[in-house]
């Protein structure tokens, strides 16, 4: 463990709790996309399943129980409970064009042809287009309320942060993982508009405007 | 190819 990925597993953390508890006090998940929350419950899925069979440290499960139990319990509060708020009109973004290609990806390119590795990276490259429907619906209702802003941002870090984990680890464990870091890199990549704006709107007090 | 470590990262 390193600074650089405790930051990021913290940040990662800190976005799933800010999204559970907006929806949650504000009774409303208008302008979050439950496609994308969809997405996220199925990476958080795929990559876990060894959470019963390879024990890491308490550290490692915790966090795996916690992102598993907390994305199901979004879905549940988007889909389930407050259903009435979910922005369908605008949460349009077709997941199958996210699904296909991440699916012919980890078949053809992984470190290993077995189903729990495949499924590994599956939940790597999903996890690096996941946000893409969220992204969408933000562009296109052409604003975001500050708390989805906040959220967005803590979300964009945390892989952000991973990459400079993965520069320490490559320098000082000899340690690198190249389907991690192209998908980890790509990820943050798509953040990047939204961080500009965030940057140079949103910690100025202003409302976050995507140009439409 | 990545160094066989285990899947050590969330």
């Amino acid at each position: 463990m390193n600074i650089f990925r405790l930051l990021g597993d913290v940040s990662h953390l800190l976005a799933i709790i800010i999204l559970l508890l907006k929806i949650w006090k504000t009774r409303s998940c208008a302008g979050i996309s439950g496609k994308s929350q969809l997405l996220f419950a199925l990476t958080y899925t795929t990559r876990y399943l060894d959470l019963v069979t390879n024990f890491v440290s308490v550290y490692n499960t915790f966090m795996k129980v916690v992102f598993l139990a907390a994305s199901y319990a979004t879905i549940w509060l988007i889909y389930m409970k407050f259903r009435a708020t979910y922005d369908q009109n605008h949460d349009t973004f077709r997941i199958e064009f996210l699904l296909l290609p991440v699916t012919i990806l980890s078949l053809v390119a992984n470190h290993e042809f077995t189903l729990i590795e495949i499924l590994w990276t599956w939940s790597i490259y999903l996890e690096a287009v996941a946000i893409l429907p969220q992204l969408f619906m933000v562009s296109k209702t052409g604003e975001a309320e500050s708390i989805t802003s906040h959220y967005l941002f803590a979300l964009g870090s945390y892989r952000g942060l991973y990459i400079l984990n993965w520069i320490y680890r490559y320098y000082m464990e000899s340690y690198y993982d190249l389907i991690a870091i192209f998908a980890g890199i790509l990820q943050t990549v798509l953040y990047c508009d939204f961080f500009y704006l965030y940057i140079t709107k949103v910690l100025r007090g202003q409302r976050l405007q995507l140009p439409a | 190819e990545a160094a066989e470590a285990p899947k050590d990262e969330l």
